[in-house]
């Protein structure tokens, strides 16, 4: 879930 | 980054802008649902408070300091400078009824139950629904300015492309993040009907009550 919680999306 | 991605980000900030402009320009905010701009303030802080804790690239932190600062500017000119023209009789919209339910479904639906990441997600669900009051409140008043118009199709534009850019990073990269991906096909499918009347009726727009 790591990938999901860093949000590089605006 | 991808092309999708950046055409939706520029598209978002386009709408921001007009908008921003539209009510500065013609010192009104007639046709404008504050309540809507109440929420998209409302999603940019919860959604960007990452802002404190993580450096992610300089365009990544110059948009979401754009994105805050005109959100609270624009709730500024329509609340307190130009609140003489705001139109309080037709936006109604019980947000109330969105925040709620939204924030609810934050803390049952997430991807990781710590404090910013619930927020990150209430930020996404509230988007999905944050245009219903200005949506809601152009089907009262039965017609919107055409820069409105502009305004909600660059709004809607904007996650439309971002649907493609989850395509093209879960086609190139394997990445998808199937939360952000539901609320995004709601959010855009609830600019559909907009986007009909935007394209078939040109200038005035008349959403059916």
């Amino acid at each position: 879930a790591d990938e999901a919680s860093t949000h590089d999306e605006l | 980054m991808n092309i999708f991605r950046l055409a939706g980000d520029l598209s978002h900030l386009a709408a921001i802008i007009i908008l921003l402009l539209k009510i500065w320009k013609t010192r009104s905010c007639a046709g404008i649902s504050g309540k809507s701009q109440i929420l998209f303030a409302l999603v940019f802080t919860t959604r960007y408070l990452d802002l404190l804790t993580s450096f992610i690239s300089l365009y990544n932190t110059c948009m979401k300091i754009i994105y805050i600062g005109c959100a609270y500017a624009t709730v500024h000119l329509i609340y307190m400078k130009f609140k003489a023209t705001y139109d309080g009789n037709h936006d109604t919209f019980r947000i109330e009824f969105l925040i709620v339910p939204v924030g609810g479904l934050s803390f049952l639906v997430n991807h990781d139950f710590s404090p910013l990441e619930i927020l990150w997600t209430f930020s996404i669900y509230l988007e999905s629904v944050a245009i219903l009051p200005q949506l809601f409140l152009i089907s009262k008043t039965g017609e919107a300015e055409t820069i409105t118009t502009h305004y909600l199709f660059c709004l809607g534009v904007y996650r439309a492309l971002y649907l493609f850019n989850w395509i093209w990073r879960f086609y190139f990269e394997g990445f998808f993040d199937m939360i952000a991906i539901v609320a995004g096909v709601v959010q855009t499918i609830l600019y559909c009907d907009f986007f009909y009347l935007y394209v078939t009726k040109g200038e005035k727009v008349a959403i059916p009550s």
